[in-house]
């Protein structure tokens, strides 16, 4: 921290006053919330459009506590959430993004949180942090591999 | 966006930005 406190300086007017830290956990425990509010509803809709009401409050849930100004640290969000709920976070981030009030610092192994469009991407290694597109890492690189010759990718890997 | 394999310090380092957010672990302001 104290190293951080020499290279970074903190820049925002007014004050921020609002902010969360969201780790794993965090998600974890909205989306167990969710999951289980859904299954005590005795109106409980169809399949399909308990996905699509779940990824709904999922995203209410996020927004009513992202909505006001502030800095919002997400560390691997993707680990509670299906690829579509991610694509929800997507929309979300973006419209954080576009309010113009809010700042979103995260972490993600995640490629489809890595191409959240105007987002500045950083890899991190032992030799520090540098600019990188999130075609060119090696997490969008696998998953495409995999994607494109699941058995083949599987043979290499295993071998 | 932070990217990178496991070990690498993601974590270490968004506690750090978020300690100088004043922010709590796991918390808001």
């Amino acid at each position: 921290g104290a190293a951080l406190a020499n290279t970074f300086r903190g820049h925002w007017l007014p004050k921020v006053t609002a902010g969360w830290f969201f780790r794993a956990e965090s998600f974890y425990s909205v989306a167990r919330y969710l999951d289980q509010a859904a299954l005590e509803d005795p109106f409980r809709p169809p399949p399909d459009f308990l996905s699509w009401s779940h990824g709904e409050g999922f995203i209410r849930f996020f927004e009513e506590r992202c909505r006001r100004q502030g800095i919002y640290i997400l560390d691997e969000p993707e680990s509670a959430l299906s690829p579509s709920r991610q694509i929800e976070l997507l929309k979300m981030l973006q419209r954080m993004d576009q309010s113009g009030t809010a700042q979103v610092i995260m972490a993600t192994h995640s490629p489809l949180l890595m191409a959240c469009p105007g987002a500045r991407l950083f890899r991190v290694s032992r030799f520090g942090l540098e600019p990188a597109d999130f075609r060119d890492t090696d997490h969008f690189r696998m998953l495409r591999d995999f994607s494109n010759d699941p058995d083949g990718f599987l043979d290499e890997a295993l071998y | 966006i932070i990217v990178g394999e496991n070990g690498t310090g993601k974590s270490t380092l968004l506690e750090a930005i978020g300690a100088l957010a004043g922010y709590d672990e796991a918390g808001g302001g």
